[in-house]
């Protein structure tokens, strides 16, 4: 689990994480919860995310999964609150 | 499509909406006239009626906000997160807020305030987002210069209030299935090394990194361009693709589209006024002349000279025989030509003028 973060540096991770929790209710679900169960979370509302642009559905947060969290889009989330 | 959850809806069809202040990026008539067209979208498809209300509460609301602006989904400041909608219901349900910090534009620069709108209008009125790249209501931003309803977004506003009550039921453009056996298209090209096959607004695109077929609007790459191209072709000396629509077009660089365009047919090429479009354009590498298809006839144009070859236009059948008369679009791969028309596909060597396989016109997509 630590790969799905340590592979990108600094603002990515936190843009990543933003992205999941306006989008995926990341967080949400896991108010409070231990690290560990916060990096399995990440995998999963990632792998949900790169399903949803149909990209490659890996659980870590590579270039072309970067670049669609860059672009402008909807403030509504893609998955129910 | 996505129904938003719990499936919430407007119990009455006529519904208000009312345009609580306007963004100073646009004369307040073009904002009028913008959010009317967005409505007329959902209208021309549904049973569903909007009435403009200058004062008091509307079913919905619109307005332009900034930051933190007490709806606990605050704005973060350009780029990023556009606008947002809530769903169907009182109060602030249904309600729509644009971010004042971007720029909203009428046109193709970021960010168009119709195509934005539109969208953000498809939840107002009980859509979530669809991962149908095509579709109005996908979540990205990408503008292909014309803002319509996709097939998947009637269906899914039709799925929650019933058909238009118009006699002749719209129906939008759709996705391409890159393996539809019925696929045609409009135009491909080589680019450096790949090849890009052209349908409606969408690109489809072979490369050896992905087994999958990668399809994406071409305003991903060239929003200029972004629809009904007719034909294209690569100059690969100037590493150039060319996209011809109607009688004018574009020279772009991977994603650059070139300073000075479009340019017209005519002048560039030397084409006659009777021509309108091109159907089908390729340049052999071998001899340095490009060969553009119209109609059942083929001219040949030497890309060094600049002057269009004496003696042409011929017939298409008398120089590639057995494509028959007409060609949809044409690249060069390996020193032969794909001839596409229809759902067919002809190999065809130029040197021996012989026609060496004819295979579905989507045979490249690993279907």
């Amino acid at each position: 689990f630590p790969a799905a973060t340590s592979e990108i540096q600094g603002q990515d991770v936190e843009m990543v994480k933003k992205y999941l929790e306006n989008y995926y209710n990341l967080n949400s679900d896991e108010k409070k919860t231990k690290k560990t169960r916060e990096n399995i979370a990440m995998v999963e509302k990632l792998k949900q995310m790169q399903k949803f642009f149909g990209l490659k559905v890996t659980g870590k947060p590579n270039a072309e999964t970067l670049n669609v969290m860059k672009q402008a889009r909807c403030g509504v989330p893609d998955v129910a609150e | 499509f996505v129904l938003t959850e719990g499936n919430p809806r407007w119990e009455h069809t006529n519904l208000t909406y009312r345009i609580e202040n306007y963004t100073p990026d646009l004369p307040r008539a073009v904002v009028d006239h913008t959010i009317e067209k967005a409505f007329q979208l959902w209208s021309n498809v549904s049973p569903l009626t909007f009435t403009k209300v200058f004062k008091g509460q509307a079913d919905i609301m619109i307005s332009f906000v900034w930051r933190d602006h007490g709806d606990n989904s605050p704005f973060y400041g350009p780029g990023g997160n556009l606008a947002h909608a809530f769903q169907p219901g009182p109060g602030i349900g249904g309600d729509v807020h644009f971010d004042e910090e971007e720029r909203w534009t009428n046109d193709f620069t970021d960010y168009n305030l119709y195509h934005v709108a539109a969208h953000e209008l498809g939840h107002s009125l009980g859509l979530s987002h669809s991962s149908y790249i095509g579709s109005l209501m996908y979540p990205t931003y990408i503008f292909s210069g014309d803002v319509q309803l996709f097939q998947d977004d009637i269906d899914g506003i039709q799925a929650i209030y019933g058909p238009s009550k118009n006699p002749i039921q719209p129906i939008g453009p759709q996705t391409p299935r890159v393996c539809d056996s019925k696929l045609t298209f409009d135009a491909i090209t080589t680019l450096r090394g790949e090849v890009m096959f052209f349908k409606d607004r969408f690109y489809m695109r072979v490369n050896s990194f992905y087994p999958e077929t990668e399809l994406d609007l071409i305003a991903v790459f060239w929003p200029v361009v972004a629809n009904g191209l007719e034909a294209a072709y690569e100059f690969a000396e100037r590493d150039e693709v060319r996209l011809f629509k109607g009688h004018k077009y574009w020279a772009v660089r991977g994603y650059d589209v070139l300073p000075g365009y479009p340019r017209d047919i005519y002048r560039s090429f030397g084409f006659p006024r009777s021509v309108k479009n091109i159907d089908a354009a390729v340049f052999e590498e071998d001899t340095g002349k490009t060969y553009f298809f119209v109609g059942n006839k083929y001219w040949r144009y030497d890309e060094y000279k600049r002057s269009m070859d004496a003696g042409y236009p011929k017939l298409i059948a008398d120089g590639f025989p057995g494509i028959g008369n007409k060609v949809d679009a044409v690249f060069q791969k390996d020193g032969f030509f794909h001839f596409f028309h229809k759902t067919r596909q002809y190999k065809f060597d130029p040197k021996t003028k012989r026609i060496l396989t004819l295979q579905k016109a989507n045979s490249w997509f690993n279907c």
